[in-house]
């Protein structure tokens, strides 16, 4: 089983 | 005021052809260097980076930086409504609420003018870091357009493994499994023809091939498309639109429990 990442956990705010 | 003058207007309605079902809703910012765009898709998976330079267009504008809010669907009704010959300029006064768009006909014709009505839409920037990846590929556009396309046929996520022997694209649901292998080749006299494997060390990562079939509705717009790969990270999948700019893709991974 894999769970899909969300892209905000890769790419910081700024 | 903005003014931006594209006598190639099909590049834009391919731009918003390919970004249009990922992406409803984001703000054109817009300044002296040109017109970008960040957004995320509904789910908060993936990432859409579109920049547009000043000196890609044939003629440029821009008195104060502006973020446009569009929405794609509307945006795409009235880019149907130029021809594939016609001449595009994008126009806005500073603060207006509308962006109005004007075709002119290759021969001079037909002039039309539409306003799209403009959103105000919060949208969060996030960092893209420049890095370097485990392997580069690049390969044909039309050739991604394929393998993500059969092979979303057959399963729900694709595993991307690049190593010395090549790229390998595996899937597998019900009706069985499947594995499309691409090995370095720069036998075509064409470059666009070619696919090139930068690889620095092997990597192998999990993706959901909804979205990377998404990606590849950008093909009309390059003959070469680029992905980039380092491990526990978003793939990168970038087509450059000529001299104007890039259009690019971000997908988080799918991650095993």
């Amino acid at each position: 089983k894999s769970t899909q990442a969300k892209i905000s956990s890769f790419f910081g705010g700024g | 005021m903005f003014e931006a003058r594209i006598t190639q207007g099909s590049v834009l309605k391919k731009l918003v052809e390919a970004l249009k079902e990922l992406v409803t809703e984001g703000n054109f910012d817009v300044s002296s260097t040109g017109l970008t765009l960040q957004a995320m898709d509904s789910s908060h998976v993936c990432l859409v980076s579109l920049t547009l330079r000043d000196d890609g267009f044939d003629h440029y504008r821009c008195d104060r930086n502006m973020a446009m809010g569009i929405h794609f669907g509307n945006l795409s009704k009235i880019l149907k409504c130029a021809g594939n010959e016609d001449t595009i300029t994008l126009k806005a006064e500073d603060n207006a609420d509308t962006l109005t768009l004007m075709f002119e006909s290759a021969n001079q014709d037909r002039i039309s003018d539409f306003d799209l009505k403009l959103m105000s839409i919060e949208s969060e920037h996030l960092g893209i870091p420049d890095q370097d990846y485990s392997a580069e590929i690049k390969m044909p556009s039309a050739e991604y357009q394929r393998i993500v396309r059969d092979l979303t046929s057959i399963g729900d996520t694709v595993l991307i493994s690049a190593t010395k022997e090549g790229i390998k694209f595996s899937t597998s649901g019900d009706v069985g499994t499947a594995n499309i292998t691409l090995r370095h080749n720069t036998t075509p006299e064409k470059p666009e023809e070619q696919t090139i494997i930068d690889l620095k060390e092997p990597v192998a990562l999990t993706f959901a091939l909804r979205y990377l079939n998404n990606f590849s509705k950008a093909t009309p717009l390059a003959p070469q498309v680029k992905l980039s790969l380092t491990k526990d990270l978003p793939i990168f999948v970038e087509y450059q639109v000529g001299d104007l700019g890039n259009v690019r893709f971000f997908l988080a991974p799918k991650i095993d429990d």
